[in-house]
């Protein structure tokens, strides 16, 4: 199957996205 | 084993795994057995998405506040972080010792590459570790098969790449067996 693979950019730029809080 | 115990929620990021962070302290004056071992981990929570494991994560202290001799580990969910689980047993770890100051920085660069699947080794890696101790501090990641040079070579090329390290640190890799003795 399709690995599902996020660089450190991706990561960080969710980290305030408003999902996440 | 691996049974998923929780899911992306509406809109989130699904991650390739399931992970699960543990939290561990060596009570002063307690032999280090793994009976004490097992009792002093402490579960945290899983997350199965990206926004979940920033809920976990922007909560926790960073390793570089902590003080004492503690651990945070982050494994695969269902993958226990000790050497006598399954997929650690034939396994081993690559251990790099960082002077102090170093250690928030690299444990979250360790564990974003982990997440985002950056390692490119199939399914060996089993989990990340940092282990604040009194001098220095050390980060590791385990994969399930120390035996396979290809896989612990890559891990090692890429741990060069997403860590940003000194060009004098020194990596070492131990099999989980080696550490036992």
């Amino acid at each position: 199957g399709t690995r599902i693979i996020y660089d450190r950019k991706f990561l960080l730029d969710r980290r305030n996205s408003p999902i996440a809080q | 084993a691996k049974k998923k115990t929780v899911v992306p929620g509406a809109g989130e990021h699904p991650l390739q795994y399931n992970y699960t962070f543990w939290y561990s302290r060596r009570t002063p004056g307690r032999p280090a057995s793994s009976q004490s071992y097992e009792q002093n981990i402490k579960q945290i929570g899983s997350f199965a998405s990206v926004e979940q494991f920033w809920r976990f994560y922007s909560h926790m202290t960073r390793p570089g506040d902590l003080t004492g001799h503690s651990d945070f580990h982050l494994f695969k969910e269902g993958i226990k972080p000790m050497w006598e689980d399954d997929a650690n047993k034939s396994g081993g770890k690559w251990i790099i010792r960082l002077r102090k100051g170093l250690a928030s920085r690299c444990w979250e660069n360790l564990i974003l590459a982990m997440l985002g699947e950056q390692f490119m080794v199939g399914e060996e890696i089993c989990g990340a570790v940092v282990s604040v101790r009194f001098q220095e501090d050390i980060i590791s990641i385990w994969n399930k098969t120390a035996s396979d040079q290809a896989t612990t070579a890559r891990i090692r090329d890429t741990l060069r790449r997403v860590l940003n390290l000194p060009p004098n640190t020194i990596m070492e890799y131990k099999t989980h067996t080696d550490s036992i003795k």
